[in-house]
């Protein structure tokens, strides 16, 4: 059975997308099976490994009002071991049409339990909300990464993500842990950096991963060429700190 | 009558909050009488200017629904000319309980004609996303103001919310004018940021706004004083650029 993995936070522009990509990417590298599903309307995940989302026709979606069987909707990747179920623009109506179903905030465990019995891993792209869609994926998840960028208002959407969170554990999904808290964006220069680290590593000690993420201009490019930045420039800062975290969290897995 | 403006843009972090603070305090200071009005459930624009969310008791949606007058929730600020209504964490909900209104799309109308009597300009900081709130922004505003930042996944959205655009024009709002695209964060070492800056005067030209904003660490410290930038730190080169883009949209409005 595969762990599947949310990487969300409703603050927008953290680095979910620029997480669940190369993250997925590094996972596969290191020969895990891996998952990687975008649930973000916007798509960016699907077009970050250089998908044209226009030519897509389904996404979890469809797998979660039972249309088309998971499987059949995976995509290959310039990587082995890494597979795709892309985004798809039917996903922005998708939550006002879920709002009168019954169990609404289920309807992702079916799809990912019959996924997981074939990967290791499973990363979810979740959007800048904590609407229906991220509920779903948070109640099927067995846990999550919370990117928090090395700034003020990244900082200060935290706490109220961990409040939802513990909601969640008590109502929807009580094996949710917290996979860990990944600072991004960190530039060692700016004074600002510091202190955020300084106050995660405060208030919030046991949940973070020791890999932090460097701002890196390549991690920024990698994606207009359609490439996670281990394909893109695998030398980089930012390829090797993202190789790092997948190793961080396969050590962790196997201490269990 | 005063001019309703809406900063919006489904990508998250490209800096919708710190433009609506920025060009909403500048305006001010520009003698310009300026309503913020954040509509942002994560109540930055409310905590960047030192309002602590948790104390706030109403917000535009109680005002949407009819059940507070909107100059009762004003509130003031450290200059002058700048009244801010605040988020407050009903906004969550607001979504989902409005799907079952007559014309949900158009509730912020009333409130904002009421509004714009006492003020020269309104502008609102909208969430990162294209759900019923942002949409009834949209429907209310006189136009929009779309900030783009200089990073290839922001730009990848900006068709979409064209195109989003014009369905509201076409369906709900046929004044809404596009204020401008504006540029932000842009570093001017960066190959990428130079691509994305020519990529978008090629295909926008026309939309494109004269002035750029530069990525400024002012700009990011700022909101943890609960201070607009020209406050903070009045000659940084962010501060200076939103002064800039103010002298820019009252020097357009005065030639109409
Ligand atoms: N460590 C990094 N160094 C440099 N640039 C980065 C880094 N991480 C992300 N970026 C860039 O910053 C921008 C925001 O990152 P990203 O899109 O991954 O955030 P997000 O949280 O997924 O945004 P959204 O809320 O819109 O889904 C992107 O343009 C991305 O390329
Ligand atoms: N020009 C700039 N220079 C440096 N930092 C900036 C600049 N503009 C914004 N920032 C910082 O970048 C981050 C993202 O900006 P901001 O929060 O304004 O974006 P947003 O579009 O409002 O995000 P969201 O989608 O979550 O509402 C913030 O931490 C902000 O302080
Ligand atoms: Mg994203
Ligand atoms: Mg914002």
């Amino acid at each position: 059975m595969g762990r599947t993995i949310a990487v969300a936070n409703q603050k927008g522009g953290v680095g979910k997308t620029t997480t669940a990509i190369n993250l997925a990417a590094s996972l596969a590298v290191l020969e895990q099976r891996t998952l990687l599903i975008d649930i973000d309307p916007q798509a960016n995940a699907t077009s970050g490994l250089g998908i044209d989302p226009r030519q897509v026709t389904s996404s979890i979606y469809e797998c979660m009002i039972d249309v088309v069987e998971p499987s059949s909707i995976v995509q290959k990747t310039a990587i082995q071991c890494l597979g795709l179920i892309p985004s798809h623009i039917n996903l922005v109506g998708a939550e006002v049409e879920m709002i009168n179903f019954e169990s609404r905030e289920e309807k992702m465990r079916r799809p990912l339990a019959l996924l997981s019995e074939d990967y290791d891993y499973i990363i979810i792209d979740c959007a800048p909300s904590l609407g229906l869609i991220t509920i779903n994926a948070l109640t099927a998840a067995d846990s999550l990464i919370i990117p928090v960028q090395c700034e003020y208002f990244a900082l200060e959407g935290l706490g109220k993500l961990l409040n939802t969170t513990k909601i969640i554990q008590s109502r929807l999904n009580p094996e949710l842990e917290i996979e860990g808290i990944l600072l991004t964006m960190y530039d060692s220069r700016l004074r600002l950096a510091n202190q955020i680290v300084e106050e995660v590593k405060k208030h919030f000690q046991k949940m973070i991963f020791e890999t932090i993420i460097p701002r890196n201009t390549r991690l920024g490019e990698a994606p207009s060429f359609g490439k996670p930045a281990i394909l893109y420039d695998g030398e980089s800062k930012g390829a090797i700190s993202y190789l790092n975290l997948a190793q961080e969290i396969i050590n962790k897995r196997a201490v269990q």
